[in-house]
């Protein structure tokens, strides 16, 4: 554990509170992409598999697990009752089945191992590097976002922004550490695809201003 | 008996 994972998951921590405060304290789940937060589900159901099989790593590890996977979950059960009459699914139209069909296909090609387990947590980390889009274009149709909103993608992309130095510093002072090709160069990936959501807020949000596209 | 990969991040 070094202290940009440790910020990297207490971003990704954060992210989950802002969403669940913004929808319960505005009663409503309206800016927030239905399609993204299935497809998060789904990247932490397959790759937290491991809760019922790797030998026990860390109390902090399957913590952590079990809370992004319940988090996610109560999130899709509040957006699908409570909240689903503020949803509009009329601008959540991105074609996730490309994301979903690429990311599998992408771990069918490059698994770590060709088991089931190793081929669902390629999958996993695939699907998550894209899993922000049907997000991001929801805003981009939009062309504006609630301020709270602009947070919790923020503080999303900013766990895997942060876990980059983290590999940095692994390869450079954690000796027994194996790096995760798979994850560095989708983590990456992601980063990339949120660089431009970043410069927005940054030049922004961070400024006072309304997050609004040029 | 062959090592699996431990994917010990989050």
């Amino acid at each position: 554990m070094n202290i940009f994972r440790m910020l990297g998951d207490l971003s990704h921590l954060i992210s989950i509170f802002i969403l669940l405060h913004k929808m319960q304290t505005s009663k409503s789940c309206s800016g927030v992409s239905f399609k993204s937060q299935v497809l998060y589900l789904v990247v932490y159901v397959f790759r937290y598999l491991d809760l019922f099989t790797n030998p026990f790593m860390s109390y902090y590890n399957t913590l952590m697990k079990i809370v992004f996977i319940a988090s996610s979950a109560y999130t899709i059960y509040l957006m699908s009752t409570v909240f689903k009459p503020t949803h509009d699914p009329a601008i959540d139209t991105f074609k996730i089945e490309y994301l979903l069909g690429g990311s599998l296909v992408m771990a069918l090609l490059f698994p770590p191992k060709w088991t089931f387990m190793e081929i669902s947590w390629a999958f996993s980390i695939w699907l998550e590097s894209v899993a922000i889009l049907p997000q991001l274009f929801m805003v981009q149709r939009t062309g504006e976002a609630e301020t709270i909103t602009t947070h919790y993608i923020f503080a999303l992309g900013a766990y895997r922004a942060l876990y980059i130095p983290n590999w940095i510093w692994r390869y450079m002072f954690d000796k027994k550490a194996k790096l995760e090709t798979i994850a560095v160069v989708a983590g990456l990936a992601q980063t990339l695809l949120y660089s431009d959501f970043f410069y927005i807020y940054w030049t922004k949000v961070m400024k006072g201003k309304k997050f609004q596209l040029p | 008996v062959e090592e699996q990969p431990a994917h010990d991040e989050l």
